[in-house]
């Protein structure tokens, strides 16, 4: 089981035009100006296999996490993540060699609040719920330390003792 | 619940004394509770003694000491409840060129029984890659690229300016 | 001291609204008393629009994009009651290398009437200086030696073999 | 008046021999390895120019900042800076073309506290506070943000707005 592909459309600088990134098992590293949409990309996976917490994914809001025009356009009103993973080994509980997960938020009226949520399966409509189960069961969450953000090395070089134990205590 | 937190302690420690010398290329390290009777009263120290030097708290080591700490410490997290991807974005920030090399060869290694993602802005890190993706922004808008040489990487200057 | 608040907050305003843009290349930003009218109240905001995007809160940019922000701030506070000399310890450690050049040329500048000294991991700051220094270690003792060209830089691979 | 060379022995990483960096106008960069003992450089510069407080120099106590003797070697007893400014426009208030500002610890006793701080400037005896005031007057002091620790732009760009109004708050 691994992440084969990831496809993101009008998700923070991610425009209109849906971006494709595939993946493969190993190491893929990703390089960039500063500025250029290499965190956001990190964040468009804890949006689909993380919890609600938007703080984590520096927005105020998920109406933040939608593109909003850049330079010179109208922001969209909706934005879409669908992770594709390689499933033959069945590691995620779903009968299918690809399984994909999406994520989309669609702004339904003026304020930051307004916004719907929409999780999909293979197509199918899911929950919340069901994706965290899976996730968990798969040990994808990121609930652990796999998606280490930028600056969280600096945050535990920096840490007290007290807020070390603290990581001690979410592991049990 | 104290057992659960004792045991985690024990196996993170374990891990740690491992990959930190590892890390650092020759030191060593260790951590430690506060409290060892009642760990949740007191906090978790970390010791480390980089490599010709004396042993020391976290605190007074350099900043690229400190993220070597930082790093061994998650990764020592990371062994203890593994999982099938992992995303580290810039963990190598601080670190000179040849301690960033030493982490990307052991992400490397680690990338053969997990899948690895690696933000970086240091070169040496992508000698490393499998897959190379550079990423870039035009009137605010990104877009990815995947590089088959590295000497492909769009240096940033044509980059930088295109963005004007 | 209301007062001299609000004179000193114009005061840096002006500045950063006159530097940000020549560190991030044709953005623009400002700083805003929440509370203007009993600054004491409120805090600093500080906002920007990179080149090609939206005006946004500091929080919101890029790793790199903040410390472009922060760097800005500093060099505003430096200008409001400068200094014969200056220190910056690795102010472009989040930075690709255009940015950091941007930044190095900014202080060759600055340097033409104040002294500076910075610390930097980036060859490319090291085009930019008058004088160069390496610093290596061996046995936990630190030592200094003056480099004529910047090809001598002790290539941090042999240092790091000697440190064993 | 600028800053033309910098003594340094036996603080922190820095031996019993004494290392001398010749400074000049303009712009000096220094680089290295991680670990090697550029920002102890700076902390050089901040004991002498610098207020008291030891937690900006990233000790507990000045016993901290004596040379602790590396892989091999026992602990020194005492440790030494001296900062020698150029001073031909007489900006700095002392009578003389070079003017040396030497601060020395000495280990007195057994406890961390027990160190004695000795203050000299061209080789007399002075003080703490007659430091305090020749720095100040001639701006060298380091208040303001003209040195710019390891980490302090992140500390910054990572601030909240009641921190950074303090900042403004101490300029005033
Ligand atoms: N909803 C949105 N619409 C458009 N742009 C957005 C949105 N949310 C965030 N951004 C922009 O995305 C950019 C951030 O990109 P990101 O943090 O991924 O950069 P990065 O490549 O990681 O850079 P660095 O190397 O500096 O860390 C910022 O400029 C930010 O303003
Ligand atoms: N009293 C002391 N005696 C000996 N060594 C000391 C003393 N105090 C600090 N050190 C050591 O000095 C080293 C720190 O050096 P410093 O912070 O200057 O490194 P640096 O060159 O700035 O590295 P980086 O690039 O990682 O920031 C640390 O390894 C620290 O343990
Ligand atoms: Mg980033
Ligand atoms: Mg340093």
């Amino acid at each position: 089981m691994y992440l084969k592909e990831v496809y993101m459309k009008n998700f923070k600088s991610f425009g209109k035009q849906t971006i494709v990134v595939k993946l493969s098992q190993g190491l893929t590293v990703v390089s960039g100006p500063n500025g250029s949409g290499k965190s956001n990309i990190s964040d468009a996976l804890l949006f689909v296999v993380g919890g609600q917490r938007t703080k984590k994914l520096r927005a105020d809001n998920y109406a933040g996490l939608i593109f909003d025009g850049g330079k010179k356009g109208k922001g969209a009103k909706s934005a879409e993540v669908k992770l594709i993973f390689s499933n033959d080994d069945r590691k995620i509980n779903v009968d299918s060699d690809l399984v994909e997960f999406t994520k989309k938020i669609k702004q339904k009226g003026k304020g930051p609040a307004d916004v719907k949520t929409y999780y999909y399966i293979n197509g199918r409509s899911s929950s919340r719920g069901e994706f965290h189960n899976i996730f968990s069961v798969a040990r994808l969450s990121s609930d652990g330390y796999n998606v280490v953000q930028q600056g969280t090395v600096n945050d535990i070089a920096d840490s007290t003792p007290k807020q070390r134990r603290g990581i001690l205590d979410d592991m049990a | 619940k104290k057992e659960k937190l004792m045991e985690v302690f024990e196996n993170i420690d374990l891990n740690f004394k491992e990959i930190y010398p590892k890390i650092c290329r020759n030191g060593e390290g260790y951590l430690h509770l506060e409290n060892k009777d009642e760990p949740f009263e007191g906090g978790l120290i970390i010791r480390a003694r980089p490599p010709g030097k004396k042993m020391r708290d976290i605190r007074y080591l350099s900043g690229g000491e400190k993220s070597q700490v930082a790093i061994a410490f998650i990764l020592a997290l990371q062994r203890y409840d593994p999982s099938p991807f992992y995303v580290l974005d810039e963990v190598d920030q601080n670190l000179d060129m040849v301690n960033s090399e030493v982490i990307a060869k052991m992400i490397k290694k680690n990338s053969a029984s997990a899948q690895f993602i690696m933000i970086s802005l240091h070169k040496i890190i992508m000698n490393f890659a499998d897959h190379l993706y550079a990423c870039y922004i035009k009137d605010g808008i990104s877009r990815m690229v995947a590089i088959q040489n590295i000497q492909d990487i769009p240096s940033y200057d044509e980059d930088e300016k295109d963005n004007e």
